[in-house]
Order: structure tokens, then sequence, then C-alpha cells
């Protein structure tokens, strides 16, 4: 899965994401990445997220709106709300999690609970940043 | 200058260090520092966050090294079946697919439905028709499929054939 999620400068949020699925799916299987809300969301007055890992997880969860929610009812920051949302009754969704967000600051989150988190961000005109590893 | 930014992702997993070669953890930072720079120029130039995480998804559903696009997975008949979507935060507008074959770039497919279509969500057969009235870029079946997921679709196809059978 690929995801992207970016604020421009007239304040706007988006996100896209898009996925190959998961090797060996029934012929139809859908993930959480074509779901508004499970595996991406985005509204201007709160952040804007894309998720990456088990998706029949995420789905359930309704872990991109879970992390809108957070940021926006709860207060929280989107690094906060992402870590959150990573744990989110994890007795019940347990499984491969990673989520990039970007609040309507611009303030950027990656959180995830894999050791592989191939990821990257910049923001304005600072140095870009990337990594593979989550520890980076 | 306001702030603009943008975040990217490959995708998340859990996986055994070893089976990162450096010759492809290199591809990957490679790939990810070109989808970034793709949606950057664009937030740089004034455009659109819109723009910007088609433009970085593009990139990244070009590269074959990415679960998406070029090098998606296949599913149990060997196909590549691919999803996307897309949301403006400004408007709440939301576009996607599901089960798309032979799109070049399903990202753009799911903003094409956000754009041009009534629904919000296509599936399989009905998205590609949406894909081909609105002439996007389209690839036969080869140019999706990678030897990379080849490999590791025979290798499960061959565990599930030594589970035993519970039929009679």
């Amino acid at each position: 899965t690929v995801g992207a999620v970016a604020l421009d400068q007239d304040g706007n949020l988006a996100v896209a994401t898009s996925t190959g699925g998961i090797e060996g799916q029934l012929k139809g299987r859908v993930g959480d990445s074509p779901i508004v809300g499970g595996g991406s969301y985005a509204a201007n007055e709160a952040c804007a997220v894309s998720c990456t890992g088990d998706g029949e997880i995420i789905m359930r969860g309704a872990l991109a709106h879970e992390v809108y929610a957070l940021v926006k009812y709860k207060g929280l920051s989107a690094t906060e709300a992402c870590r959150e949302a990573v744990k989110l009754r994890d007795e019940d969704l347990k499984g491969d999690k990673g989520f990039i967000a970007i609040d309507k600051d611009g303030n950027v989150a990656i959180e995830t609970n894999t050791n592989i988190m191939r990821c990257a961000y910049r923001i304005g005109e600072e140095e870009p940043f990337v990594a593979v590893w989550r520890e980076e | 200058m306001p702030t603009y930014s943008i975040v990217i992702h490959g995708g998340a997993v859990t996986m055994d260090p070893s089976k990162m070669t450096p010759d492809l953890e290199a591809a990957i930072r490679e790939g990810l520092q070109q989808a970034l720079q793709a949606g950057w120029e664009v937030l740089h130039g004034g455009g659109s966050a819109l723009d910007a995480v088609e433009a970085a998804v593009r990139s990244l559903e070009n590269n074959e090294h990415f679960n998406a696009g070029r090098g998606s997975s296949l599913n149990k008949q060997g196909e590549v079946e691919m999803d996307a979507s897309i949301m403006d935060g400004r408007t709440l507008r939301a576009g996607a697919v599901n089960s798309a074959r032979y799109v070049k770039n399903p990202i753009t497919l799911a903003r094409t439905v956000m754009e041009k279509c009534k629904h919000v969500f296509l599936a399989s057969e009905g998205a590609v028709e949406f894909a081909l009235q609105h002439g996007l870029e389209m690839e036969a079946v080869h140019y999706f499929e990678t030897e990379k997921a080849r490999k590791e679709w025979l290798e499960i196809m061959q565990e599930e054939e030594k589970e035993p059978q519970e039929q009679d």
C-alpha cells in the first residue's frame, strides 16, 4: 500500500491511498485503502490520514476516521492521535498498523507498530526526511 | 510564506530484516524520494494538496518496488486487482475504486470518480469501464506483474497445496 497526505499553501488538506492488495487474496477482496474513514480520511478542520498494514484490522477499527475524531473531538495532536489509533483495542484489533497524518497547522505524524515503515516527509523548504525502518 | 507540507508512505510491514537487501532498500529510498519530490513540487509551486497527493501516489504506483499499480500483489487467481481512494479535506468530496484491473494509475481513476461521477465508489468492471469512458491510461496485465510478486504468489500457492484436503 502507498499513500500521501498534504497541506497546501491555502490551508487545504487532502489524502490519497492506493494498494495492490495482499498476495494470494481472494478475488474481489476489498481492503481498507479505498474505504473512506477506513484507510483514508481528510477534513480541513482536523487532519488528513492515510493508513497501511493489515487491511481487515484497519477497516474494523475505522482507523483513519478514528485519528480524525481524536484530533477533532479530543484535541490531540496528529502524532498523539496516530499513536492512540495504533493501540486502539489491541486485544481485538491485533495486527500491523501504520499511519501518516498532517494536521491543519502542518504538523506531520508517522506512527507504526511494525519494524518497517517506508515513509518520507518534507515541511516547507526544510530538508526532506526519508526512512525505511521505524527506528530511523 | 504559508506552511505547506507533505508526508508519504510506501507501506508498513513486520518482516525479517534479512529480507531487506541493500539493493532493495536503496531502491525503496530512491522511490520514496522521487514521490516526495513529485508531491512537494506541486505544493511549493502553489498547487493544491489534492494535486500533490495524486502526484506523489502516481509516482509510487509507477514504481515496481511498491505494492500499488505496477508491482501490485496477485490474487489467488494470479491476477492484479487494485484499490484506491482520494479525499479533499476542503469539501469532503471523495472518490474510490476497488478491484480495478488494467488501469495504470488507480489513484487518478479514484480522482476521476470524485470529480466526474455522481457516486463515490465504483467497483471492478464498473470502475474499469468508467476509466475507459474517461480516457485514462490503461496497461496490459504483464505491465503490473513483477517477478517478485509472481515468485511470492507461487510460494503461497505451493504452501496451500501442501495443506491436507478436507473433502473426501
